[in-house]
């Protein structure tokens, strides 16, 4: 493993979103993952439609919440093309599923899924092999973090919150994951945040989660 | 100012400024501990802001073993 590793130095990672007061971070991370995986086949980097995710994933309820894992068996078991986000634009509120006339999608070919939780130095493997993984954390005390590696006031096990891990740093003294927010650019680094790799911590190891494309 | 929702916005800025000293308090330095403070959530309530921003729900998923790590690449 390097010591250090970010999808994001590939340029395969898209500009940090805002999901504004919709309760859809499950969508976010789930499409934001299979934007990078599809650009790392060698493929154009594309912004995709979350809001079409956040519309037409039955198993989930839109803005009101949902889960990354049923957004990945749904768009597994549906095949659905997922068409760029500028063909179905987000709206910040739950809408009706509709389908662009676009010849453009991007469907996914099956996901994992696992708990890492004992094992977060595989999990850095499967960061490389699979592409960003989709987690869930305890993400409570984020609403007041800054910036810096979270190490504390987080539980395991109560995740509330999705995300997309896209690297980590084992340079420093404090190994981290980096993971991008879905709560807009000025919020954390720069809409990310890092949080230490080792001890589970925010329950980030629990569900782990990366489409297949 | 003098509104219901004024008075509810400021409650809530002064309790996260005191929420932000304790979770500071756990910070040491030169290992890059995290760093809490006043950002663009801090005139909400820990429970406004889970109700808004946090709706995900977490599944279960099997735990990664050997036997992944063994039976990978085999058809």
């Amino acid at each position: 493993l390097p010591s250090r590793f970010d999808w994001r130095d590939k340029n395969v990672v898209t500009p940090v979103r805002s999901q504004q007061t919709c309760g859809g971070c499950w969508a976010f991370s789930v499409v934001e993952g299979i934007e990078t995986a599809y650009a790392v086949k060698g493929n154009p980097l594309v912004k995709l439609s979350v809001q079409q995710v956040i519309d037409c994933s039955y198993r989930n309820q839109g803005c009101n919440g949902g889960s990354t894992i049923s957004a990945l068996y749904w768009l597994n078991q549906t095949h659905v093309k997922l068409v760029k986000e500028s063909e179905y634009p987000f709206k910040a509120v739950t809408g009706t599923c509709h389908f662009p006339p676009s010849s453009f999608g991007v469907s996914i070919k099956g996901y994992v899924a696992y708990d890492f939780s004992d094992r977060e130095d595989v999990m850095m493997e499967k960061l490389i092999e699979f592409g960003p993984l989709a987690v869930t954390v305890d993400a409570l005390s984020w609403q007041d973090y800054l910036g810096g590696i979270i190490q504390h006031h987080c539980s395991s096990q109560e995740a509330n919150h999705a995300v997309l891990i896209t690297g980590f740093d084992r340079t420093g003294p404090v190994p981290y994951w980096i993971v991008r927010n879905s709560w807009g650019a000025s919020w954390g680094n720069e809409g990310y945040v890092y949080v230490k790799i080792g001890e589970n911590v925010c329950g980030i190891a629990d569900t782990v989660s990366a489409a297949i494309v | 100012p003098g509104t219901n929702q004024f008075s509810r916005r400021l409650k809530a800025f002064q309790e996260s400024l005191k929420r932000h000293s304790h979770l500071n308090s756990f910070s040491y330095d030169g290992n890059g501990s995290a760093r809490y403070g006043i950002n663009q959530f801090s005139d909400l309530s820990p429970q406004e802001f889970k109700d808004k921003y946090l709706r995900s729900r977490s599944e279960l998923c099997p735990k990664y073993g050997h036997l992944e790590d063994r039976s990978y690449n085999v058809d």
